[in-house]
């Protein structure tokens, strides 16, 4: 079934907008190529709702006892969360790396603001994603327009204001143009 | 057009009794 066909349920909280949920995980040994890469992607819950949201996150493995090289992406229905996807190709992203024990409240925050339009910067956010690695774990916010200085620098404060990160913590902002350059997401 | 706007403690607040307001 389609995001589209996705409604509230009675007396539940609708969201601004439908979202999906992927899940990834890196096959050892193998180059990742776009193809390859959605072939391991799959949905693994739509919602469209706050109380929809929350009984999905409350069956998903919780972040920090994820293991190995795995992804979550939480993205607009309709948009796939690769590069090459129509809504992100002039796209890019902030990305924050966080030492082993942070994200999964991080990931929280992000999530709840993604989900409350508290970025208010339109329809500029595609998505967001936790990256599990073995010695940092990245969190990144996905947005249509990479030029688009006043959108990014505002995606980026309210981050920083609602993650609460500790001061020295590092953001960068990439280009969905330049990772496909590099073949590197961070 | 109109934005459906949520904080992060309502948020919160429907998790722990859904279908509170």
């Amino acid at each position: 079934p389609s995001y589209k066909d996705v409604v509230p349920g009675p007396g539940e909280h609708p969201l601004q907008y439908t979202y999906c949920i992927w899940y990834s995980k890196k096959q050892p040994g193998r180059a990742q190529d776009a193809a390859s890469f959605e072939k391991n992607m799959n949905v693994i819950g739509t919602f469209c709702s706050v109380e929809q949201f929350w009984k999905i996150y409350s069956h998903m493995i919780r972040v920090n006892e994820m293991a190995g090289h795995s992804d979550i992406h939480v993205f607009k229905g309709g948009i796939k969360p690769l590069w090459e996807d129509k809504a992100n190709r002039l796209g890019g992203k902030w990305i924050v790396r966080l030492r082993k024990g942070l994200v999964a409240r991080c990931w929280e925050n992000l999530i709840l603001a993604m989900l409350g339009e508290q970025f208010m910067v339109g329809d500029e956010v595609c998505g967001a994603v936790i990256s599990i690695r073995f010695q940092e774990d990245i969190i990144s916010i996905w947005n249509r327009t990479a030029g688009d200085e006043q959108v990014t620098s505002r995606i980026r404060d309210t981050l920083r204001r609602v993650l609460n990160l500790p001061p020295n913590t590092v953001m960068e902002y990439k280009t969905h143009n330049e990772s496909l350059k590099d073949k590197s997401s961070f | 057009g109109t934005r459906i706007i949520y904080d992060r403690s309502f948020l919160l607040k429907c998790r722990a009794s859904p279908m509170s307001n």
